[in-house]
């Protein structure tokens, strides 16, 4: 998948995914 | 309801307990994303309800490549309502 990781430097972690289809709208 | 393009929920089961929670934030509008992220949508963070402050979040995002600066209000905003939500639902259930 396309999922993507940053870590900050904080240590904080954010996980960046599509959205999914079943949530897309006026597409 | 505002038109932020930016929407904040619970990514877990709220026990009510735990300082820390899993916060899910969906970017409606795809423009608002950078570069290599644009084709995101979905950013799923931690946030500590006890320690931390929604707009430091959201300049995270910011200095992590995630949003413009011009975008960082926006973000910090709709976590501070979740969030806010969130600490009154806490505070209205009564533990048994």
């Amino acid at each position: 998948s396309a999922t993507t990781q940053v870590v900050h430097s904080t240590g904080r972690r954010f996980i960046v995914s599509p959205v999914p289809e079943s949530r897309l709208k006026d597409q | 309801a505002e038109d932020t393009g930016v929407r904040v929920e619970l990514a877990e089961e709220n026990d009510g307990r735990k300082a820390s929670i899993a916060l899910r934030l969906w970017v409606e509008d795809p423009r608002k994303l950078k570069g290599k992220y644009k084709d995101g949508g979905v950013i799923e963070f931690t946030f500590d309800l006890e320690k931390e402050v929604p707009e430091g979040v959201a300049q995270e995002m910011v200095e992590s490549g995630l949003f413009h600066e011009s975008d960082a209000k926006i973000v910090g905003k709709s976590i501070r309502d979740r969030v806010a939500l969130i600490k009154w639902r806490r505070e209205r259930t009564v533990p048994s």
